[in-house]
């Protein structure tokens, strides 16, 4: 799952900066 | 003490809510009815307002946008294709927006990896749909930040299938506004969206029923006391979560069906993560 949802994992996974979008 | 415990829950997702969201809707409901003085939004009514108006649109480039062929962005028929653009890049951000407020939840970011992505995969576009409520009325939308008005009748004198976006989410967001939540009344709300424990492929349902319990407790009080003469306020709020699914799987239908027939679109890539293989 985390594998099809990259972007979605990272976002989870971002603490602090935003990933750019 | 529980009661009090509720209470803190309530206050800590409001302020969660107010870190996270930019446009509350105590804010949209100043600009909706003139109470913002000088500062009115740019009203899009028609096509030549729309493109005096695209200044204002956020309208950041999509990554893979550049390797598009410019010509075939020209012209009026381009005009809808290059809106559509910029509301999923506001899409796209809405969505980091809600994973922040998601994470601060208490307890969601112990969840399962596998499954906060599933309940985020899953919640997001109904907790966007919820939002879009507080900055509808019957005769428009405000976009962009509260920037713009975009009225009903110009969303849908759009060409096909671009004008049946927006009339489900308006019929729905008119009955909704009727229950005039408030802000800390809507975080609570988003957080028991989230915390769905029937998401399909969630491996481990039972924490998450838990949390959803404490925010639904939560969700109760705060709807008795902030609302003691609204009747049954709770059961008419949890039935609007029924109304919402079908949304959702109606809109996912429609962007599936723009993917097939618009050459030139391109979806972003979170908001195609999100979207594959939902319903």
């Amino acid at each position: 799952l985390k594998e099809k949802h990259k972007i979605l994992h990272q976002l989870l996974q971002n603490s602090t900066s935003p990933v750019d979008l | 003490p529980e009661a009090a415990d509720l209470r803190a829950l309530s206050r800590h997702l409001y302020e969660a809510y107010l870190k996270y969201f930019p446009l509350t809707k105590a804010k949209a409901r100043a600009i909706l009815s003139g109470k913002t003085g000088d500062n009115a939004p740019f009203v899009i009514h028609d096509m030549k307002s729309l493109m005096e108006g695209e200044q204002f649109i956020n309208c950041k480039q999509l990554p893979n946008q550049e390797h598009q062929p410019q010509t075939s962005h020209s012209g009026m028929d381009a005009v809808e294709l290059r809106f559509f653009q910029s509301c999923q890049s506001r899409s796209a951000e809405a969505v980091r927006e809600v994973t922040e407020f998601a994470k601060s939840i208490p307890g969601f970011i112990d969840l399962d990896l596998n499954d906060q992505v599933t309940l985020l995969k899953y919640g997001v576009i109904e907790v966007l749909i919820i939002m879009m409520a507080p900055l509808m009325n019957k005769d428009g939308t405000l976009i962009s930040y509260g920037q713009i008005f975009m009225t009903r009748e110009f969303l849908k004198s759009l060409r096909k299938p671009f004008c049946q976006m927006m009339e489900p989410k308006f019929e729905f967001s008119v009955k909704f506004n009727v229950l005039e939540l408030d802000d800390s009344d809507m975080a609570l709300f988003l957080a028991v969206i989230i915390l769905s424990g029937d998401r399909p492929g969630l491996m481990n349902v039972k924490p998450i029923e838990q949390l959803q319990e404490t925010v639904l407790h939560s969700l109760e009080l705060q709807l008795k006391l902030n609302h003691p003469d609204s009747l049954q306020l709770f059961a008419k709020l949890l039935q609007k979560m029924t109304d919402l699914r079908q949304i959702v799987t109606d809109h996912v239908h429609l962007i599936q069906l723009l993917k097939k027939t618009e050459i030139d679109m391109c979806l972003h890539p979170l908001l195609q993560e999100i979207m594959k293989d939902l319903y």
